[in-house]
């Protein structure tokens, strides 16, 4: 769940912020004035395989499994999203009324591997 | 862009692109719209400024979590705050058109909903009447089904929010719908805008708040 950096290529969170204004939907769209369209990236080498999971027995036992089975030629691990939140939208509809509503896991907080 | 790997040579306008791109698709998406809305008429800001007044003194009325709530959170939720296209269909009766339209294959559930109105006495004696209008333009004369009457009872002066359900519950079924109020006053003859302030500055609106709940979900659910 590291925010990417230049100097490695492990699975981290690439944040990368939207403006409404840019992509002209600022007419429609009340609140909010953009958002945090972050994504994962990056590579999952099998020793770090299910961290950080949503406990630290998940990476171990991922691990454990690893060893034993010697997982090296099948299978691999992903960089995924591990934590998301809502987002907030108050908006027009096309009958000019006002709508407001909570979009679920709508911004990537946290990446980590499969 | 997970899939990618990570393109340090890309232009910085490509990945900016595409991002993009993929941000206008993904909140159409969970927004349920097929395309990005173009206004049908711009509405004043500052009946917008005060109609999202009311929308928040609503929200902090919510209640806190009910029975199964955890129930509820799955189900996504919309307050909608609706404004009025008046006319004078007689001096003592004025229609009000709300026009509401959703995607299809949603099956919305009305929470609440209410009519706020600027009265200019504090004792107005109106009789409200709840139409589902055939479709927009239809005005007075046109086909519509009666869903509820009520005489309006009010205290004071200024904005006043008058409860709709329950006899807009069964309203919100189906794509594209045309609500009608009209508004009549009583005691003979005297005219309803010497009651009730309609014009521009005083737009009538309606807040409703509604949950939807996708088909399959409900299966799931039983």
């Amino acid at each position: 769940s590291l925010r990417c950096s230049q100097n490695s290529n492990l699975c981290c969170r690439k944040d990368f912020y939207v403006d409404f204004r840019d992509i002209g939907w600022n007419d429609w769209i009340i609140k909010p004035e953009g958002y945090q369209i972050n994504y994962c990236v990056g590579q999952c080498p099998l020793h770090v395989a299910g961290s950080p999971g949503m406990a630290s027995s998940f990476h171990t036992a991922v691990f454990n499994l690893v060893k034993a089975n010697n997982m090296q030629a099948s299978g691999h691990s992903c960089c995924v999203p591990t934590r998301r939140r809502p987002l907030s939208v108050l908006y027009f509809d096309r009958n000019s009324n006002i709508v407001k509503t909570d979009i679920p896991d709508m911004i990537v907080d946290a990446c980590g591997c499969s | 862009a997970a899939a990618e790997p990570r393109c340090p040579s890309c232009p910085a306008g490509a990945e900016r692109w595409l991002l993009e791109e993929v941000a206008k698709k993904q909140l159409l998406e969970k927004l349920r719209l097929r395309d990005r809305p173009r206004l049908a008429h711009a509405v004043p800001r500052a009946a917008v400024a005060r109609a999202l007044r009311r929308l928040q003194a609503g929200g902090a009325r919510r209640s806190p979590g009910g029975p199964g709530e955890e129930e509820e959170e799955e189900e996504q939720s919309y307050e909608i705050i609706s404004f009025a296209e008046t006319d004078l269909t007689s001096p003592s009766s004025l229609g009000l058109q709300f026009q509401f339209s959703q995607a299809q294959d949603q099956d919305l559930r009305i929470l609440q909903a209410q009519l706020w109105l600027y009265l200019r006495v504090p004792r107005a004696s109106l009789t409200l009447r709840i139409f589902l209008a055939a479709e927009a333009g239809a005005g007075a004369g046109g086909n519509r089904t009666l869903l509820g009457e009520r005489q309006l009872s009010t205290t004071g002066s200024g904005w006043r929010s008058f409860p709709l359900l329950p006899a807009l519950q069964s309203f919100f079924s189906g794509q594209s719908r045309t609500l009608r109020l009209e508004l009549e006053s009583r005691g003979g003859g005297s005219d309803v805008s010497a009651q009730l302030n309609a014009s521009w500055s005083h737009q009538p609106f309606l807040v409703a708040k509604v949950k939807v709940r996708e088909p399959e979900h409900r299966v799931a659910k039983r």
